[in-house]
């Protein structure tokens, strides 16, 4: 199971519809300050549920729609990934499925709805589909930027220990 | 209970060990605070660097930090691998030396599980698969392309 | 007492939306929050780089927030200048240009004051008048020499 | 005025006695991961006073002085930086004077010294010859590692306004 691609629509820094390809292997991402990497990420933990809105550098999750101040801002932000499955690593019998995340902004607040292939699911089946294939909530298998020299440093041992009571 | 949380522990200090001598060519461990009683306790990682004595991880420099932190990252997924592996400038910290050893360590890890690594550094980026390069104009993000090192 | 604080006010705002302009391209600004009584509220950095909208500090990439708070620390510099300045891989941040730009930028207010600047960036060390080069044997630390870049 | 020299003396990982010269300008510093080029920054703010334990990564004063787990403990650690002082920036009426600070641990704790140009000297007196010269205790001409991405982002604007009054 791999990440086949991701599509951008007035999510963050993507202010058009933007889809990325990804590969199995090392894929490496590069480009000048403030170009929208970490923005990718950002689309990858609100996608899949994996934060809450602190660490994705927003006040609230309405501050995740493109937003350029010249023209009207729009009215939802969506983020679809799509995974390559023919390994089978997660519970679902097809080659390929996607988990979507839109949030829409409304007078009143906003919704936030996630999909599985097209179909409206809860966060709490997201993580589950996740789970099982090895994708924790906590998702240390994703470093933000500038957490490398803290993760180990900034935890007590207690957390630590617990890291391998999750993994056991 | 007690049995499962024992068999991580020593899965994952085995290969923190070993990561973290491929990495720093150090000796590297996770000790717990209650080995007879673990969840009274918590766990330490210890990590000592070739000809330093062992350090507490506060006293550490930042590019030790960041080796040991990777080294235990790497570690658990020895033990219980992820479909794929995010990583944002994981090696900012890091000498031109060690930018490279942790590529080439994530260029073995990929070969069993998908590793999308952001970075600015040449050691890194020249050790990948391939490379997206991301850019903006007025604001708007898009992808210039994707290619080979 | 408010009009000291208002002369240093807009000569280092002065100087910021300067610095700003040099390193980023873009236009930055000292907002204070109550202008007619400064000592009544805070006061924000407002930084827009070519082509984006104002950002609000936290919204900002980790390379753009480098850029913001070194283009604070040259601003102040010109107003009060220090007589030596130290800085820790302020550039870890940056892209390789970015670097290149901070480098010519310090080499800039090193004519007025000292700037000692630890960095693993190539950039920034071939821009200094020397580097003094730091090892460790067995855990000591000692100098290798001085050399021009 | 600027530094001309700092003399290490069994202080974090300067095992020995160890000299370094420094010029004014633009001079850079560099050497692989760990090997002591942070310490060297620390061993400034210790001489000066600019700052307390907590920013030079030790516990206690005493975790400054050097130890390697092989041989005994030395009992003192000293750094002093001799400044250039030709443009008499400082008020000292000489072309260079010397600041240094000892610690000596003894059995019940340990002892803190600091000296000018060999004379013992209070904390206070170091802050007020520094701050004629432009030197301020919170040091904003000191940036230490990791610290500039959140130098202005971690800071509250009241606190960001306190920078000004200071300087004027
Ligand atoms: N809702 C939004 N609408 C438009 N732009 C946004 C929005 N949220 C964030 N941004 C922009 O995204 C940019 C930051 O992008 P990002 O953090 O991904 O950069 P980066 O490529 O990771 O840079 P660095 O190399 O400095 O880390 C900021 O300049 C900010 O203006
Ligand atoms: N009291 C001490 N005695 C001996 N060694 C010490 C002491 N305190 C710290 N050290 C050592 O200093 C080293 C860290 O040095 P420092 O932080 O200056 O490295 P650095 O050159 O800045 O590295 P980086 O490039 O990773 O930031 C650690 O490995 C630690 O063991
Ligand atoms: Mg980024
Ligand atoms: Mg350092």
């Amino acid at each position: 199971m791999f990440i086949k691609e991701i599509e951008f629509v007035n999510f963050k820094s993507f202010g058009k519809r933007v889809k990325i390809p990804f590969y199995e292997g090392f894929t490496a991402i590069s480009g000048p300050n403030g170009s929208g990497k970490s923005n990718i990420i950002d689309g990858i933990l609100f996608a899949l549920g994996l934060s809450g809105s602190k660490t994705m550098r927003a006040e609230k999750l309405t501050d995740l729609i493109f937003n350029d101040a010249k023209s009207k801002q729009p009215e939802f932000a969506q983020v679809t990934i799509t995974f390559d499955n023919s390994d089978r690593k997660a519970p679902v019998e097809a080659d390929e499925f996607e988990i979507s995340r839109k949030i829409k902004q409304t007078k009143s607040g906003y919704y936030s709805y996630f999909y599985f292939n097209g179909k409206a699911v809860s966060l709490t089946e997201v993580h589950e589909l996740l789970g099982k294939a090895g994708v924790t909530p906590e998702g240390y298998n994703v470093v933000m930027q500038g957490d490398i020299s803290q993760i180990t440093a900034k935890m007590s041992p207690t957390e630590r220990r617990k890291i391998i009571d999750e993994i056991a | 209970k007690r049995d499962t949380f024992m068999e991580a522990y020593n899965g994952i200090n085995e290969n923190f060990t070993q990561v973290f001598f491929e990495l720093a060519d150090g000796h590297g461990e996770l000790i717990l605070e209650n080995p007879n009683d673990p969840f009274a306790g918590g766990m330490t990682l210890h990590a000592q660097p070739k000809g330093k004595n062992i350090l507490r991880l506060e006293a550490m420099s930042g590019g030790e930090k960041s080796l040991t932190a990777l080294a235990f990252i790497i570690a658990i997924q020895g033990y219980r691998p992820a479909p794929f592996y995010v990583f944002d400038e994981v090696d900012q910290n890091l000498d031109g030396w060690n930018v490279e050893r942790v590529a080439e360590r994530v260029e073995k890890s990929a070969k069993v599980a998908q590793f999308i690594v952001i970075s600015l550094r040449k050691p890194m980026l020249e050790q990948s698969d391939r490379i997206i390069g991301v850019t903006q104009l007025e604001g708007n993000t898009s992808i210039t392309g994707v290619k080979s090192p």
